[in-house]
């Protein structure tokens, strides 16, 4: 979950 | 995705545009650091792995490939291009990548969320953009007249980094789980890189002089 809020970015 | 975000994107967007309008329109890369782009285009590679496994939205994966393919095109016209490629100051542009590159290497095998192939990778990304400006700032200082369209490139990339940081701010405070230390800080030091062409861009601007950097 934490790894998928920091890659949600660009 | 929030309106922070969205116009960093989109500045983001607009200084490639300026850059691929300045290089195809007046056929010439003068003032432009190859060694900056080329840093760029290994942040994107090494960042955008994650479209061969993740799926995000749409959105990010057209500017995920975007992005990718302009740094590609962009090199190819200060590399190849027959016109162009005379244009560029390759005497001036002197920084090494090796001092960049293996630091942020080193940093991201340390200092990751996660020791897998991809996760370092994408952390080194995340290091090497923050620093990735530096050819570019440093050529800049050499160039006794830097044209508008360039200048107007780095102000853009900066206005870009400084809307990612109030887009953080505003995650932080709107979405619990939302904490990237790591991120935040090689962010925040990728924006102060900018805080001593911004000083002199807006004075040049306020005074309607070119701008200059004093070396």
């Amino acid at each position: 979950q934490r790894r998928q809020l920091a890659h949600d970015e660009l | 995705m929030n309106l922070f975000r969205l116009a960093g994107d989109m500045s983001h967007l607009l200084s490639v545009c300026v850059l691929l309008l300045k290089i195809r329109a007046t056929k010439s890369c003068r003032g432009i650091s190859l060694k900056t782009q080329e840093l760029y285009a290994l942040v994107f590679v090494t960042r955008y792995l994650d479209l061969f496994y993740s799926y995000i939205s749409l959105y990010n994966s057209i500017m995920k490939v975007t992005f990718i393919a302009t740094a590609v095109s962009i090199i190819r016209y200060m590399r190849f291009d027959k016109v162009v490629k005379q244009t560029y100051d390759k005497e001036q542009d002197t920084f090494r990548y090796a001092f960049l590159v293996a630091p942020c290497l080193v940093l991201a095998l340390v200092l990751n969320h996660r020791f897998t192939f991809t996760e370092v990778l994408w952390t080194f990304s995340i290091y090497l953009e923050a620093v990735a400006i530096l050819p570019q700032l440093v050529l800049m200082q050499r160039t006794q007249n830097i044209d508008n369209l360039t200048a107007n490139y780095v102000a853009l990339l900066g206005a870009y980094r400084g809307l990612y940081i109030v887009n953080w701010i505003y995650r932080y405070f709107t979405e619990p789980h939302y904490r990237q230390w790591l991120v935040w800080i090689s962010g925040v030091v990728q924006t102060a890189l900018y805080a001593d062409f911004f000083y002199f861009y807006t004075k040049a601007w306020k005074h309607n002089t070119r701008l200059q950097l004093p070396a």
